[in-house]
């Protein structure tokens, strides 16, 4: 990616010189379960690595299109798993989809790439975010795992590719992709990553892009890290100038011939078509005569935003403005469009159409502003990335961080261009796309730097690391920004805030988890005997006489429902108590670090104890409580607060979420 | 309908394995052939979980799970890509 690695601070001199030596002397193999790889990409030059890792068991597949030379020292496997989808469609056409690893798709290129990418420099999207491309772990090894077609992503390949990486002996595995919301026995993402990480593997999906709906998160199993999307300080602007004046930005990733600079007739789409939804620019759903010539307003929805511009360029159209509906709100998605075209959000959408409808002659002017830099605020929560509470779950709060994943640039597959259609034929390497399937990645990429920088360290420390000094508010203080709302996010969406890995090397206390922690709270969870064996693969008997509690597992943030009192409740002023137990391991040099809370409500008491924590050593333990007493609330509604460990040099934080239900 | 065949990932209990079987996906075979004797295994999986995929018809995936053995039988579900 370019950007990112900035945007991250990954290219400061001295966590830049940190992780590149901690990288050289590990070997720490990153496995992608995607739609497979394109080993071409300048991204897996291999120049400057050393032989492949002795632990590592895995192999190059060979398969259509796909040779044993296509492996080398970067990308060090490539397999597919095909059976589920074959079983369920029948085989597979090879004469448009290759089975073998290679990537017809471009999505598993760009998630290998975004992780463990080599440096490759003057990359760019037709000059758009141009600069060096690197992975975040750009000495890491990749192994592509394809177990997503062109028919979706199915749930027998996938548990196959998951079994296979474990036994190839990946360290991290990065899962772009999700389900319906299922209870954990049912969903193998969370089958296969629980034995993962039992395995010391650290699992890393993306949260969704059901957002901004609330409860709209997959991959919500406490032993994956669940991460949402941001943007970054990138933008692509595009500048709209209409008859009347009224001036409007918007964004697009268009390359190639100019409009005219002279101003051009403007219509929209539901005005040039017969059909009941002309607005949106469907296939064959405008007339010639009332497009021809002229700039088309379509709506977005139902179709792909680039073949819109498509059905205007076939109608005889020049050029298109893209407008969100209040399915999409302000959200702005940067597209190689094949024709000059600009996004813009609702606003501006709906008053470009409201000038349309006012106007007898109405024109306008559209202008490509390429790449700017500094965009400020940002991060932003991306208006798609999932949100919670945690539908499974809800005193688990998800998702657990966020991570750039708007308009990111990474490799991209030689079978089709930028926008995936058919008529796209341009050839690219690199390709900017947005989704949690982006963020993913990146924290997959900053664990293996972490796994690197410290290999003693289990899953849970280092998404403990990644969470707790990951940041929730600018630099003056104001709170990360929702694009879906334009005010602050709340945990509900950031977790516990975007990742800082410069700050994660180094975090002083951790919160880890065993295996044995995870049992628990599978108890917890009342499950069944044989339901724990799904996932755990071993007969466990929860204990009748022992308590089992969710609150329990030893998370690095806190998600707190309270129930709403209800009829003749309703009035009760008594509060509701709940106690959380957690657990510190020291990770630094010894120190005493104090307890701070800051809390939105002060209704909502917090109180910890012991309120100092002192380590005398690495390694050493330190368990505390925290009460929360609550009131009740009308159902829906919500509050937020925080929880530093400091000692004066780390900040171990924790974001709090209550809920009343 | 009924005969339609579908995907379904089978999770066995491999520690209760039968002492007549050396090979736990001889063990699994002989558990599907019992329901299903064309039934053929997509997947075998041995460390995430114990246990295959194959594909049957919603009746033989029923009988499956009343074998003993069979810790649980779930339908194939399709994920997206984010």
């Amino acid at each position: 990616t370019t950007r990112s690695p900035t945007f991250l601070g990954l290219e400061g001199r001295e966590s830049k010189s940190f992780f590149l030596q901690a990288e050289t002397r590990s070997e720490v193999i990153i496995g992608v379960l995607d739609t497979g790889v394109w080993p071409e990409s300048k991204s897996f030059d291999d120049t400057g690595l050393g032989p492949v890792p002795m632990s590592w068991k895995g192999e190059c597949q060979i398969g259509k299109n796909f040779k044993a030379s296509s492996c080398n020292r970067k990308l060090i496997g490539a397999r597919f798993f095909s059976q589920g989808y074959e079983a369920a469609f029948g085989a597979i056409d090879e004469t448009t989809e290759s089975k073998s690893p290679r990537d017809d798709d471009g999505h598993g290129t760009h998630t290998a790439t975004t992780a463990a990418g080599s440096v490759v420099t003057g990359a760019s999207l037709f000059g758009y975010a141009a600069g060096t491309a690197r992975g975040m772990a750009s000495h890491a090894r990749v192994a592509a795992y394809k177990v997503c077609w062109a028919g979706g992503c199915f749930s027998s390949d996938i548990l196959a590719g998951m079994d296979q990486a474990v036994i190839d002996g990946v360290n991290v595995l990065s899962l772009s992709l999700g389900g319906t919301i299922s209870d954990y026995y049912r969903d193998i993402v969370a089958i296969g990553g629980f034995s993962a990480a039992s395995q010391g593997i650290f699992v890393s999906c993306s949260a969704g892009n059901g957002g901004p709906g609330s409860g709209s998160l997959s991959n919500a199993a406490p032993w994956i890290t669940t991460v949402g999307a941001g943007t970054m300080d990138r933008e692509f602007p595009a500048y709209i100038s209409l008859g009347n004046g009224k001036k409007f930005s918007g964004v697009s990733l268009y390359s190639g011939k100019a409009l005219p600079s002279s101003v051009m007739p403007l219509v929209y789409a539901g005005n040039a078509s017969q059909a009941s939804n002309g607005n949106l620019c469907t296939s064959g759903s405008l007339i010639p005569e009332k497009v021809d010539g002229k700039i088309v307003v379509c709506d977005r929805g139902m179709n792909a935003r680039a073949q819109k511009g498509l059905v205007v360029k076939d109608a005889g159209g020049i050029g298109m403005i893209l407008a969100n509906t209040d399915s999409y709100g302000d959200e702005l998605v940067a597209d190689a469009h094949l024709i000059p075209t600009a996004a813009v959000g609702q606003t501006a959408g709906d008053l470009i159409k409201r000038y349309i409808a006012s106007d007898s002659n109405p024109t306008t002017t559209i202008a490509f502003g390429g790449t700017k830099l500094g965009v400020q605020p940002s991060p932003v929560v991306a208006a798609f990335s999932s949100r919670g509470p945690n539908p499974i779950t809800p005193e688990i709060l998800k998702p657990d961080l966020i991570a750039p994943g708007v308009n990111i640039l990474a490799g991209w597959t030689g079978k089709v261009g930028p926008t995936g259609l058919p008529e796209d034929t341009r050839n690219v390497g690199f390709n900017i796309i947005s989704g949690t399937s982006m963020s993913c990645p990146h924290v997959s990429g900053l664990a293996a730097l972490l796994k690197a920088a410290h290999p003693e360290w289990s899953p849970a420390a280092i998404r403990s690391a990644l969470m707790t000094t990951g940041y929730s508010t600018y630099k003056n203080g104001k709170m990360i920004e929702d694009v879906a709302t334009g005010m602050s996010s709340t945990p509900f969406d950031h977790g516990a805030g975007h990742v800082n890995p410069a700050a994660a090397l180094n975090p002083g206390l951790v919160y880890d988890l065993t295996v044995d922690d995870y049992i628990n709270f599978l108890c917890a969870l009342d499950y069944s005997p044989s339901m724990i064996k799904v996932i755990a693969k071993r007969d466990i008997s929860c204990e009748n006489n022992k308590e089992y509690r969710v609150a329990d597992l030893n998370y690095p943030s806190f998600a707190i429902p309270l129930e709403t009192a209800w009829g003749e409740h309703a009035n009760s002023s008594a509060p509701t108590v709940t106690r959380y137990t957690r657990t510190l391991t020291n990770v630094g040099n010894p120190a005493t670090y104090k307890a701070s809370v800051s809390s939105e409500m002060q209704e909502v008491k917090i109180q910890v104890e012991p309120q100092t924590l002192t380590f005398s050593r690495k390694k050493e333990k330190k368990t505390y409580t925290v009460t929360f007493t609550a009131s009740s609330k009308p159902s829906g509604t919500t509050s937020f607060a925080r929880l530093e460990w400091s000692d004066g040099q780390h900040v171990v934080a924790s974001p709090i979420a209550f809920s009343w239900t | 309908g009924q005969n339609q065949k579908k995907t379904y990932i089978i999770y066995m209990d491999k520690s209760n394995i039968p002492a007549d079987f050396d090979d736990h996906t001889l063990w699994y075979d002989s558990s599907l052939k019992s329901v299903s004797k064309g039934a053929n295994m997509l997947y075998t999986y041995n460390n995430v979980i114990h246990g295959y995929s194959t594909q049957l018809t919603a009746d033989e995936a029923k009988s499956l799970e009343q074998q003993p053995g069979i810790l649980s039988v779930h339908e194939e579900v399709r994920y997206e890509l984010h």
